[in-house]
């Protein structure tokens, strides 16, 4: 979808 | 060796249901503390975080920290084949490549047990920050999920605004525009029936219908539904998972990133 961000580039991989 | 009763296994059902359609895959971590479940879906918009307390099964056994690797699709079509007053019990040896579910009739005069294959999962876990919200929305789940299903009928995605006075839905699209106000609560007899709105700052945040709408397939776990929002972080949409006495056997959690103007 236009717009629409990955989750990832909030929260970082642990 | 990992073994979980659950007298009231219409939730284990439940839990399923609200998450089949947006993850494929993903592995249950078992510990002392419980089962968790930690999963993007697919396409990386979506983060889901389910929780299961060991306090919450009538019977806990996990010797040592496992993590099954799960089917989802699979797990959802086995524990179809309970009825919804069964007790289920989940068990897997230590190092087994199988899962066992057994499904007890209430009056123990029905056994079934099913064994599924497991899988080998390379899961990817996100470190999700303790994170204080701008805006906490309380309001029935089924109101949630009615405004999700309403508003797609105009959009793709949905405005959502939160001020002192209460919420804002907002959807537009070649048909029109559609908006949906709800006010907090002055008096309710029912506390699953309210609206309640903790507000720091006020906020504006568009998302996708079609993730909110993955989300409240979670509706039957819990009356309420809470919508944890601030600026430029994504989304927290929790449903607590209460037995019949309304006791808390844990939660899902699903996190979603705002969408951006192109």
């Amino acid at each position: 979808e236009s717009g629409q961000q990955e989750i990832s580039t909030y929260y970082a991989r642990s | 060796m990992f073994e979980a009763r659950l007298v009231e296994g219409s939730l284990l059902k439940k839990v399923m249901e609200s998450i089949k359609d947006l993850l494929n895959e993903a592995s249950w971590d078992c510990s002392g503390n419980g089962m968790c479940l930690q999963a993007m879906d697919s396409s990386h918009v979506a983060l889901v975080s389910l929780m299961l307390k060991s306090d919450g099964f009538e019977n806990y056994r996990c010797d040592r920290s496992i993590s099954l690797g799960i089917n989802l699709a699979s797990m959802s079509k086995i524990l179809k084949c309970a009825s919804n007053d069964d007790i289920i019990t989940i068990r897997a040896e230590d190092d087994a490549d199988a899962i066992t579910f057994m499904f007890e009739s209430p009056k123990q005069d029905r056994v079934s047990d099913y064994e599924m294959k497991l899988m080998n999962l390379d899961t990817e876990h996100l470190g999700i920050p303790d994170t204080e919200y701008a805006c906490v929305i309380k309001m029935p789940s089924g109101e949630f999920s009615r405004i999700c299903r309403d508003l797609s009928v105009l959009g793709d995605s949905v405005i959502i605004c939160c001020t002192k006075d209460g919420v804002r839905f907002s959807a537009k699209g070649d048909l029109g525009n559609g908006n949906i106000k709800l006010a907090q609560s002055a008096n309710v007899d029912k506390e699953e029936e309210a609206v309640v709105v903790d507000m720091r700052e006020a906020v504006t945040l568009t998302f996708s219908l079609r993730y909110l709408n993955f989300f409240t397939k979670a509706a039957p776990l819990s009356s309420q539904v809470s919508l944890s929002m601030s600026e430029d972080v994504p989304l927290m949409v929790e449903y607590k998972i209460n037995d019949k006495e309304g006791d808390s056997k844990g939660y899902v959690r699903y996190y979603l990133a705002p969408k951006i103007e192109d």
